[in-house]
């Protein structure tokens, strides 16, 4: 006999962790620090303030033996945008809840990480998180955990405290179990890697055994931030359009299309209008479901409407991009580095811009890079697992006749790839590697072909005067 | 300014489908037919029957040129055990609601895969879906849609119809965008390797182009059925203790150890609390938060539990999976052809079996094929994509030594591996690659040297007797 029920977005996550990466307590350590840290950031490029994030894992319960857990305590303290008051508990106690639904380029997509953080750490220790905000005015603390099978959070404790150094930021302090001498080279790495394409951030790490490690900022100097978008008609589908035809306000379909979507005029309106067969003095309510479908069928084969708007997109650009691989790399100038930012392009009506960096020379052979380092970043966040099934793995091992460069097995090279848009094709909400997207592989192919161009005439020259010094 | 709000889990995965492995219309017609197939195989086997099974892909809308989209009608039809008339709207209608939420193994387990499908279909083409299903009383007909924004189905119309022949089971039909010429040679394969893993199902295809493919079954005799188990002691964390401690009628907690979990008897129930410094005579209601995170530190520590108890697991069995590949590769009695079912292991509290077969001779080499073809199988479910990002795949790779086995790139050797378990590690909700838990990598490994040790006599014996032949 069948029982039938439902589960709640937090239930759901509960069963199945690790889909979101939280599999065992070493990645799970991995992915408490990438969650938050990767909220912090989104905060503070929102606020528009170079990020100063303290970060601190110290051990709660030292393990007996080889078996018993480990239990750290994890704070993080960033000075970004804060929380207004009474979003706080749904930020971190509510699955699918969150800010950043919106057709703008973050590092958050999914409204789930940091609840899931928060969820890890309870399921593991019974503990609740605190949560501390401000968005400028008072400071209100939680302390707080999540009903787990109504996705709901559960507000044990809230303070209002007064903020008479006018601060602006969120802390978040929970516990959970985690094993830091598995997960510690990779969250070294994470944070490493965060500092090549974010080489505005200041980052402060303590780690339980109270080493300090500090990323400091080679600059002030931000890129350009994203601004949010109307959806491009490429994109669109039936429910899409359906939410639009209910919710408008436009009197008919003409002024329907230059309302809804970007980058639509008045002659474009008409002309596609008259494309799809449907009336342009048409009131949007009229539209029954068969129109809706043409609508969605003439718009992915019109040809006229104007490119994807690509200020939804921060990219990186390439002066701050070099800036970052060099300090991290601890280059000089005697190596070969570039950087190159491709124009935007799109897939499925999302625009997408592709950056990607080269460096290669003694400084790297001296530290022991030897073959291929590849550095993967999607929105700014560094991926560091699962790079054979990533499109970027691909295209750098299969896309590219490295020896036609005067790349050998051995030459220490390293290759940075960043792809950032309003949607990553990301194959699992672990956001660990990225979907064969045709028109982003041919772009990541591209920009890695335009530097290794230059590459080539670096070692052919470097061979050259290595010939001339031996005669 | 951010603006705050939540979505529902529908919501998220129409934003986010591609994860769910409705990423573009070729693929989005293969996990349709993937999705609803294992529904079918799933209640049937629930019903212990040996499932009859018609599917059928339809063209409802003839591509214009290239570019216009295909439009395919789809159904399915199976003799399950149906769906009782009341809950047929929330199993296709809403995301995370279904009846596999139990520790039993079978295909489906997230609750949502039938309804991303309906949910796919009906966003390319607005159209509702028809489901009629029957327990073995009247048929009741639905034409139903899904409010994307509610997870809520949507009834459009609901019928009950007389059923004089006494049929049970369910039918399927829904409208999607779909591109059958680039899906074709996968909806194949998969139901080529789904006769493979289950050799007393019956399944009928007629494809768009009016061609008819039958997998006629080999047998009737089906595995014995999985029954629902009790939680191990060994996988519970503090959320699934806190549940059963606030909903248990147990008096006192030795009671509760025996009520709630499987094979804790008294002498073990009471061992077990002392180990964890709870007296068995505490009423479960005056447990404190670290009394239950003590307890589940203990749980996971204490060695002298039972092993997990594998009768909700139900693997294909030896000569079941020697069957179906025989039948499916068109082997004869002169080639190799092994397999092996492991005992029952366990990973996190989980219990998994892992099966695996292989085959080789002259069949395989006339048939074409050369190196080693790799088929993977998690609950009888055919793993078709990302082999390279799978556990099975890095097993049969990396940790074999092939060359010690007289295999050589080109010998034509297949190798099957099935996963059961009541939690299939699987890396995201599109069910295509399992993780790499270390347990489950270990048997696999150990399946297939059993195999190979088998094989290298067959191969050393052939190699002796091509060359008497030649003298
Ligand atoms: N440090 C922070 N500062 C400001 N806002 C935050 C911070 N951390 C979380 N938030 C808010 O909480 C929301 C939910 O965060 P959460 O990490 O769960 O989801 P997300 O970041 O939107 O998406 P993703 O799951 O992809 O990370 C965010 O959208 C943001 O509005
Ligand atoms: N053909 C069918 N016969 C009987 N019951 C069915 C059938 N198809 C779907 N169901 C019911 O509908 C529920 C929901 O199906 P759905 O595919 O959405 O989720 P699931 O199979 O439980 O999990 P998964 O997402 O892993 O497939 C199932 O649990 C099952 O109870
Ligand atoms: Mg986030
Ligand atoms: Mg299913």
């Amino acid at each position: 006999e069948a029982s039938y029920q439902s589960i709640s977005p937090s239930d759901f996550f509960y069963r199945n962790r690790e889909i979101a990466g939280f599999s065992n307590p070493s990645r799970a350590l991995y992915s408490a620090v990438r969650e938050l840290l990767e909220n912090s950031l989104d905060a503070c490029e929102a606020r528009r303030v170079p990020p100063d994030i303290y970060l601190r894992i110290r051990e709660v319960l030292p393990s007996k033996g080889e078996e018993g857990p480990e239990v750290y305590s994890l704070r993080i303290e960033d000075n970004g945008t804060g929380i207004p008051d009474e979003y706080i508990p749904l930020c971190f106690g509510k699955v699918f809840y969150g800010s950043k639904y919106i057709l703008r380029q973050s590092r958050g997509t999914f409204g789930l990480g940091g609840t899931i953080t928060i969820l890890y750490g309870q399921i593991t220790t019974h503990k609740p998180v605190r949560v501390a905000s401000s968005i400028g005015k008072e400071i209100h603390e939680y302390e707080m955990m999540i009903d787990i099978e109504h996705n709901e959070p559960i507000v044990l404790r809230h303070e209002v405290h007064e903020n008479k150094k006018g601060w602006r930021g969120t802390i978040v302090e929970l516990q959970l179990e985690g094993d830091y001498s598995r997960s510690m080279n990779k969250i070294y790495e994470y944070l490493k890697q965060t500092a090549m394409v974010c080489p505005y951030a200041d980052i402060t790490f303590v780690d339980p055994k109270g080493r300090l490690y500090r990323f400091e900022r080679a600059t002030d100097q931000m890129p350009p931030p994203p601004r949010a978008v109307k959806p491009h008609p490429k994109g669109v589908d039936v429910e899409t359009l359906r939410r639009m035809v209910a919710s408008t306000r436009a009197r008919n379909m003409k002024a329907f299309m230059m309302e809804h979507f970007q980058g639509v005029g008045e002659v474009t309106a008409e002309r596609f209008l008259n494309t799809a067969s449907i009336d342009p003095r048409t009131p949007p309510g009229e539209l029954g479901p068969e129109d809706i479908v043409k609508l969605v069928r003439a718009a992915n084969d019109f040809e006229e409407f104007n490119r994807p708007d690509p200020s939804c997109l921060s990219p990186i650009g390439e002066e701050l991009l070099g800036m970052g691989i060099k300090k991290e790399l601890n280059l000089t100038d005697a190596d070969f580095l570039m950087a190159v930012q491709r124009r935007p392009s799109t897939y499925l009506g999302f625009p997408f811009i592709v950056e990607a960096a080269m460096a290669h020379g003694r400084s790297l052979a001296r530290q022991g890079f030897s073959g291929i380092t590849l550095y993967r970043f999607a929105n700014k966040i560094p991926l560091l697992f699962d790079e054979s099934s990533c499109v970027i793995w691909k295209a750098v091992n299969r896309n590219i006749n490295w020896s036609t460069y005067l790349v050998s097995p051995d030459t220490p090279l390293v290759v940075a790839v960043h792809v950032c848009s309003t949607k990553i094709p990301y194959k699992s909400v672990g956001k660990e590697f990225l979907a064969d997207q045709p028109e982003v592989e041919r772009e990541i192919t591209n920009a890695i072909r335009q530097l290794a161009r230059h590459l080539r005439l670096y070692i052919s020259r470097s061979i050259r005067m290595a010939r001339e010094r031996r005669r």
